[in-house]
This record gives structure tokens, C-alpha cells and sequence, in this order.
């Protein structure tokens, strides 16, 4: 409990940079696997020629994830937490000096693929979007119901795939509201484009109440 | 450090029970959704008439997963862990007394779906499978390396979605040998059937080796 107490007073601090430098923060969570770099690749280019945009990249090990995202032209940092399963505020803060966005910019946070612990750690984020694919199965949220619950928004990916799955899209949305009854819910895939605006759409919304 | 020195002592202690009661005994572990609890279902069923199982089967919350598997006429404990984000040896220790599983079992343990922490906690198993799906793409093995080092049997799992996705088998396999050389890898499908026969195989393997 002392880490979490820690972590709430440096997710604070964090908060106080974001808004000194005016930026709008994403804190992108999901199993792995579940479509976020993907996601990050269509969204950057679509963003990059209106808003400025910047990604702090969390993995255990590897740079590949940051890599593909480079080849978008966005500025990336890559954290690598070793055996740790989550991002912590103060990886974001070390993260943020060596990023150093531009002032209005959105900050993209891919955490660790992990439905679990990065629920538990504030990182001073604006927003926290939970990725859940439909080749995970419906009852994820109830399964694993602390990454759901305080989620701002729910993004039901990969959905090219549900001609070829027996997935009950009725059955995971009761699932998604039985756990987060306020969460905002799209579906999406970045292979067919599907709900890619709307996201689009919501991050500038996010922009324009945060910055 | 001390938890894991204190759950390195309770493995201990499950692995006596085990050689006393001469159970053969498997841990599952895979991203949530990867599919261990319809492969469990598949094997359960096909095992029965032959060997007796049981299941420990862990979860944040609910016991949805336990309730389907106990349909094929096994027993199974529930295992939840609340904010826990993977299962401890104490908690399988107390598991089993409830379970009281009939000499010469296969004891199959189904993990919390999480490619992270599992894999730092020793239940006392003979074999470590982790599974991974076809549909999180290629590089889990080398993102999430812990996992897949201390894995025995690795099981590509959900290959009847093949024609439908990006996949390379090619680079998937050498990212697990790169990972873990020393892993047997079997591919399979619960949907088509493809690869069963084989685990079915390895498992009445594994038992013939530890009973
Ligand atoms: N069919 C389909 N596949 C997708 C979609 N989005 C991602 N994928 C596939 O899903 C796999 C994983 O995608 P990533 O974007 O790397 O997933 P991630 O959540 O960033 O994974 P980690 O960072 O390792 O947790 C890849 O094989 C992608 O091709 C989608 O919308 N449709
Ligand atoms: N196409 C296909 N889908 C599969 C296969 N195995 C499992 N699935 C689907 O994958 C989803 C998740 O399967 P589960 O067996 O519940 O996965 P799990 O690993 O037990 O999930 P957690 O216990 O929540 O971590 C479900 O929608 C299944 O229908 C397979 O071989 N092929
Ligand atoms: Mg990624
Ligand atoms: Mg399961």
C-alpha cells in the first residue's frame, strides 16, 4: 500500500507538468495483443497533421512497438520495465524529460499489455481508454473487472474478425455495462477503418476540454 | 523479495503433497483470452474415460470459467483473487484441500489470464504451458520474455483463424526458439480439432513421467 500511496503523490506531480505544458493525456490499456500499437500507427497519422502529438511506449523488454511508431515521424520514447507489469508514475515522469512534448500536444501512454496492474496505477493521466478485442471472448470486463471500471472509454477492436468468430457483441456490451455503466463504448478495426473517426473524433473532443 | 522467497517455501510444500498423492500437475498460462479454458474443456473431456483430472481454476473475479468446465463432469475449485493478479502457492495449497483430488490425477492448473506476474510464482507445477493466440500477434515471446523462458510446452493456439489474419507462423516460431529454445511447441485449435491429439499425448506423457 505504500507503493500505491507513493505513486498517487507522484501521478500528482505529473498532473501539474501536464497542465504547465497544456497537454492532453491517453493512458491506452488492454491485454496483449489486443490492437493498441496498431491503433497508434492509424491514429498518429491521422492526427499528426492537426494536433502535435507525442507517445511514451511501455513494454518489458523490446523497442518494437516504439519502432513501428517511429516510422509515423511522431516523437517516441520507449520505457522498458524489466519484470514490472505495469507503467508507475515516476517511469512517466523520467520518460516525459527525455520526450519533452510540445506545448498543446497529445500524449499518448501505451502501457504494458496487462488487464490487471496498470488499472492500480494513476499515472496523471486525462483519460483511460481499455482496448478488449473480440477474439478475447465477452466476459473480460467482468472477468477482470478493476482495468474496466475505471475506464473513460471502452474501444471494442479488431471487429473485421467477427464474421469468423461466434462472438455475442450483446453479451460483451451488458458485460462492459454490468462493470462500467458510464464508460463510453466504440467499436473498431484498423484493418477495415471501422470507427476509426469516431475515435478520432473523441480524442479531439478530449483535446479541446483538456488543453 | 520476501514474497517470493516465502512462496518458493510453499512450493515446496505443494510439490510434497503432489509426490504423495501422486498427481501430475500443469499450470496454464496465457494473455486473457488466449483460450485455456476452452482448450481445458476439450481435454477434460477426452482425458475422463482415461485418467482422472481435477482443476484449480483462478481468476480476479467470478466463477464463470469454473461453472463450464465443471460441465464436463469434473471436479473444480475456484480460485479468486480479487486485485491479485496471479495465483500463489498458499492460495493452491488451500485450493487442494478442498479439491482432495484422487490419487494418479492430472491436476491441471488454469492461471489468471496474464503474460507478466505468473510467471515470477512457483505453484509447485511439473510443467509450465503457456499459451499463446494467433491473433496477438507474433511478438509476444520477445515482449514478454519472462513467460515464455520458464515455459515447458508452448501451444500456438486459435490456428483456424490463420486464413483470416496477418500471420507469420515463420517469425512467431523463432521468436518463441529465440525466447525459449528449449520449449516443445505444438499448434493448435479447440474450433477444428488441429494439434489436440498431440497435447492429449504430451499430457498422458507428462503423467506416465511423474506418476
Ligand atoms: N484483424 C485485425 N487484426 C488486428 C487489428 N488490430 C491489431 N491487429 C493484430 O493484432 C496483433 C497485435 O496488435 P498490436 O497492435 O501489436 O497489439 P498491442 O496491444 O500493441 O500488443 P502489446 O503491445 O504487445 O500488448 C497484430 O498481429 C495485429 O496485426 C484489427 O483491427 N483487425
Ligand atoms: N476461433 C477460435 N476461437 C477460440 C479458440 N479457443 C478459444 N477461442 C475463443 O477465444 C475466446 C476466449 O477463450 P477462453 O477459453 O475463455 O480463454 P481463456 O484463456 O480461458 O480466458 P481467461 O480465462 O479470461 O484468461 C472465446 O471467445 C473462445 O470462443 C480456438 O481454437 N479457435
Ligand atoms: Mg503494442
Ligand atoms: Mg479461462
Amino acid at each position: 500500500q505504500r507503493v500505491l500511496a507513493k505513486n498517487e503523490r507522484l501521478a500528482e506531480r505529473n498532473r501539474a507538468f501536464f497542465l504547465g505544458r497544456k497537454l492532453s493525456v491517453v493512458n491506452l490499456m488492454s491485454s496483449p495483443g489486443s490492437g493498441k500499437t496498431c491503433l497508434l500507427e492509424r491514429t498518429l497519422t491521422e492526427l499528426r497533421p492537426h494536433v502535435d502529438v507525442a507517445v511514451l511506449e511501455g513494454d518489458q523488454e523490446t523497442s518494437n512497438d516504439a519502432a513501428r511508431l517511429r516510422q509515423t515521424g511522431a516523437p517516441v520514447v520507449q520505457i522498458n520495465t524489466g519484470t514490472g507489469c505495469h507503467l508507475e508514475a515516476d517511469m512517466v515522469w523520467r520518460g516525459l524529460s527525455q520526450l519533452d512534448p510540445p506545448a498543446g500536444s497529445t500524449l499518448f501512454i501505451e502501457n504494458v499489455g496487462n488487464l490487471v496492474c496498470p488499472a492500480l496505477f494513476d499515472l496523471g493521466e486525462h483519460a483511460r481508454v481499455v482496448l478488449f478485442s473480440v477474439t478475447e471472448g465477452e466476459d473480460k470486463p467482468v472477468k477482470y473487472p478493476h482495468m474496466f471500471r475505471r475506464a473513460d472509454l471502452v474501444l471494442l477492436t479488431k471487429t473485421d474478425l467477427l464474421p469468423y468468430l461466434e462472438f455475442d457483441l450483446d453479451r460483451a456490451h451488458s458485460s462492459i455495462t454490468e462493470v462500467a455503466p458510464d464508460a463510453e463504448v466504440l467499436q473498431l478495426s484498423t484493418k477495415s477503418g471501422e470507427g476509426v473517426d469516431a475515435w478520432v473524433q473523441w480524442l479531439k473532443r478530449l483535446s479541446r476540454e483538456t488543453v
